[in-house]
Formats: C-alpha cells, sequence, structure tokens
C-alpha cells in the first residue's frame, strides 16, 4: 500500500466522521444532501459484495466495515433520527440522473460481466458523481457551514490522494486500473471549484459562500 | 478475464 493511499482512507474515514460528529452534535441535518448520503450507502454496499467472498486484508476488510456501517449510520441520521432538520427542499437534484447512467456505463465498461463485476463498476462509476446533490445543495442555499466545508475538503482530498497513489503504482508496480482512475479523475474535478472555495474563504476564517 | 480481477483498494 502506497503511502498516498494510506493517507488518501485515512481522509476519507475523517470526512464520515466529522459528517457523523456535525449531525450527531447539533442534533442537525441542516446543509447536508441526505440524496448524497443515500448514494455513498448504495456505493459501499454494491462495491463491498466482496466482503465475504474475497480476503485481502485485515486493514480492508475493517475499512470496508466501517464505511458501510458509518454510511447506514449517517443516512439514518438524516432520514430517520433527525429528519426534522433535514432540508429535503434544498435537496432537489434528481438521483435517476446520476444511478441510471452508472448502471448503464457499468454495463457496457467492467471487467468482466459478471454480477459482482458489473456491481463492482456501477458503485465506481456512482461514486464519482454521488458529491453532486450535496454541492448543488451548496450552490443552492449559497453557502455551507464550516463543518460542511471541512468534510467536503477531507472528502475530496481523498479521492486526490488516491490519483497520487494510482501514478506511484502505475511507476514502481505497472499496476493500472482502467475504470477507478476514470472515474476517479472525474470525482477529483468536480472538487476543483470547491477547493478553490475553501481555500479562499474557509482557511482564511470566512464561511463558504458561493454568491459575493 | 472472465472473473474480473482481485479490487484491492478501497
Amino acid at each position: 500500500m502506497t503511502l498516498f493511499r494510506l493517507a488518501g482512507d485515512l481522509s476519507h474515514v475523517l470526512a464520515i466522521l466529522l459528517l457523523l460528529y456535525k449531525i450527531w452534535t447539533t442534533k442537525s441535518a441542516a446543509g447536508i444532501s441526505g440524496k448524497t448520503q443515500l448514494m455513498f450507502c448504495m456505493v459501499y454496499v454494491t462495491r463491498y459484495l466482496d466482503l465475504f467472498t474475497s480476503f485481502i486484508s485485515v486493514y480492508n476488510s475493517t475499512m470496508k466495515v466501517l464505511f458501510i456501517s458509518a454510511s447506514v449510520a449517517t443516512v439514518y441520521l438524516i432520514y430517520f433520527k433527525f429528519k426534522a432538520t433535514y432540508d429535503g427542499n434544498h435537496d432537489t437534484f434528481r438521483m435517476e440522473f446520476v444511478i441510471v447512467p452508472a448502471l448503464i456505463l457499468a454495463l457496457i465498461w467492467n471487467y468482466a460481466f459478471t454480477f459482482f463485476e458489473i456491481s463492482w463498476a456501477f458503485s465506481i462509476f456512482l461514486e464519482a458523481v454521488a458529491i453532486l446533490p450535496q454541492l448543488f445543495m451548496v450552490t443552492k442555499t449559497g453557502e455551507a457551514e464550516n463543518i460542511t466545508s471541512h468534510y467536503l475538503f477531507a472528502l475530496g482530498s481523498y479521492r486526490a490522494l488516491y490519483i497520487l497513489n494510482w501514478i506511484d503504482r502505475y511507476y514502481f508496480e505497472g499496476h493500472w486500473d482502467p475504470i477507478a482512475v476514470t472515474a476517479g479523475i472525474v470525482q477529483t474535478v468536480l472538487y476543483g471549484d470547491f477547493f478553490y472555495l475553501y481555500f479562499t474563504r474557509v482557511i482564511k476564517g470566512r464561511k463558504l459562500q458561493v454568491l459575493p | 478475464g472472465e472473473e474480473g480481477r482481485q479490487h484491492d483498494e478501497l
């Protein structure tokens, strides 16, 4: 495992825990897109179907269990426990606009036409765009709370670090996963605007506002 | 191959 990947995974865990912490301590899901969280939950479940069939390492299995359970907990907090605080009317992105194309693409582009591989490819494609409802919501309301910004930054950093990991693995191991790399680049690019706003505003102690 | 590949990343 490369250091970039370890840093990426830790950044991913940090993002997930930050979000849970924010919702739990403020007892509010305000400003958080339930649709993005629902899609991330679908991503983890469809990707980690191999949890019981293919053992990689204790680290790998532990992370998979952590991602699935934290994601289910997040969805539960948003849609059940703190449902009254969830900004459903600002969360207007249509999930089928990304789920259907991700499924069609997975049927066309996969490493084997098997249920597991199609499910894996679907999860990779869906992950690339699952953040769109959240970014759409930030644009629509024109701002994000600081902790939501930190969450998005950690989540964006995770995939950016994975790109460095893929360069490293290609260079030193000759390892190359075209599906993950393509989707990962798309995913990272989606955070471009956000990264800019994060560095120019949040780091300087201001709130992230989309409109001047 | 037909079985796909082993996905060792998260």
